[in-house]
């Protein structure tokens, strides 16, 4: 099944909300830059939820590329929108424009 | 079982041996940075070879374990010498001593 409300909720939830896998250094990665830079975020990891609960899981998985087009971890959205991976993120943090992009839907 | 013999076999085989798995972002960089110094490896990717030959991938990665001690991926072997993964590998380039190294059991 394809649970593209359940991702939409997710994404939605939190200013910044990654999907990840537990094994990935890439997803290691982006969690390390987010927190050396103070960012809260909700993190959804994949091989998690398959062991406590795997029915959910399949339907996150499915919607999630059904959104994205991409089969990848980490994937990362900020403000409810997919900004891309760990390389994405990078690129906004380089570019000075990452904090500025999550203040836009976090409130004061 | 733990086929060590199997993975000492792979690793002296040729002067760098990299053990991967198909869709991990830190093997695809080892294998870029390698490239791009025109360094031959051999690859011993564990998503293909669980699909091919079930048997051998299950004692390589036991072998792998037992003589690492490490269980993640990439890991890589110069001269027969485990060095550690992407991580330590660009460490070596960094450090101008990576080339040097792979020498010391290149025949020219
Ligand atoms: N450019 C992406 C790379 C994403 C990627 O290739 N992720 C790997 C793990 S590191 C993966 O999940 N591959 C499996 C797939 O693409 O289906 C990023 O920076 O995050
Ligand atoms: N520091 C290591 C990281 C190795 C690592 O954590 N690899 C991940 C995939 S990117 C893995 O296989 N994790 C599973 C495990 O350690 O068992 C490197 O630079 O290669
Ligand atoms: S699985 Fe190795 S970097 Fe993602």
């Amino acid at each position: 099944r394809v649970d593209e409300e359940g991702v939409r909720k997710a994404v939605d939830s939190q200013s910044v909300v990654m999907f990840t896998k537990s094994a990935c250094s890439y997803c290691v990665k982006a969690k390390n830059l987010l927190n050396e830079q103070k960012v809260d975020y909700k993190e959804i990891d994949f091989d998690a939820l398959k062991q406590q609960n795997p029915n959910e899981h399949q339907g996150l998985v499915n919607g999630l590329v059904y959104m994205t087009k991409i089969t990848g971890v980490p994937q990362i959205f900020i403000c409810g929108k997919f900004i891309g991976g760990f390389t994405e993120l990078s690129e906004l943090h380089e570019a000075k424009t990452l904090l500025e992009k999550i203040s836009e839907c976090t409130k004061e």
